[in-house]
């Protein structure tokens, strides 16, 4: 472990607990996309099962439980709980556009042909396109409340962070992973435009709002 | 690198 990863994670935890935060202050889950949120959970889980058949350490296990637990926890925030506040006719992106490819790339781009390792690549790879449908939902109303864009700094950090990790264990370790360093750089250059108009609008003290 | 090395992360 070393201080990017950690970092990473750490942002990771952040960015879930912005969410949370979010959606009890506002009691409202008003411009976060369910459909995000929902691959997210088939991220986790997909990724996640190897809890059953392989422990790494306390650490590895317990976020992991964690990130299944909280994602499926604000599926039901937004699907029962708060339920009135969210807008399906904004949050129209078509996932299957984005299951269906990862599924291809999963089948051809994995570590050994097996179940695990081939649902292992599939989430790496959806983790990548997860946030599409959370970008274009902001693309279409143009504008976000300044803590939804902390959440979405954090959870685009989440993943920057481990690009240097990666170069970290290349040099520390001879690791290299090219899926997961392929999918990564692929997920956090889906930020870029965000990152941009949140270093220069939101830290700057001014709302999140996207040009017309 | 072989195919249980990547898993350690999350």
């Amino acid at each position: 472990m070393n201080i990017f990863r950690f970092l990473g994670d750490l942002s990771h935890l952040a960015s879930i607990f912005i969410l949370l935060h979010k959606i009890q202050t506002t009691r409202s889950c008003r411009g976060i996309s369910f459909r995000t949120q929902a691959l997210y959970v088939v991220v986790f889980i997909a990724r996640y099962l190897d809890l059953f058949f392989r422990y790494v350490s306390l650490y590895n296990s317990a976020m992991k439980l964690f990130f299944i637990a909280s994602s499926c926890y604000i599926l039901y925030l937004m699907k029962i709980r708060y339920r009135p506040t969210h807008d399906p006719s904004i949050d129209t992106f078509r996932v299957e556009y984005l299951l269906a490819p990862c599924l291809i790339l999963a089948l051809i781009f994995n570590y050994k042909f097996n179940f695990a390792e081939v649902l292992w690549s599939f989430s790496i790879w959806l983790e990548a396109v997860a946030i599409l449908p959370q970008l274009f939902m902001l693309q279409r109303t143009g504008e976000a409340e300044n803590i939804t864009t902390h959440y979405l700094a954090a959870l685009g950090a989440y993943r920057a962070l481990y690009i240097p990790n990666w170069i970290y264990r290349y040099f520390t370790e001879g690791l290299v992973d090219p899926i997961a360093v392929t999918a990564g750089i692929v997920q956090t250059g889906l930020y870029l435009d965000f990152f941009y108009v949140y270093f220069t609008k939101v830290l700057q003290g001014q709302k999140f709002e996207l040009p017309a | 690198s072989d195919s249980e090395a990547h898993h350690d992360e999350l």
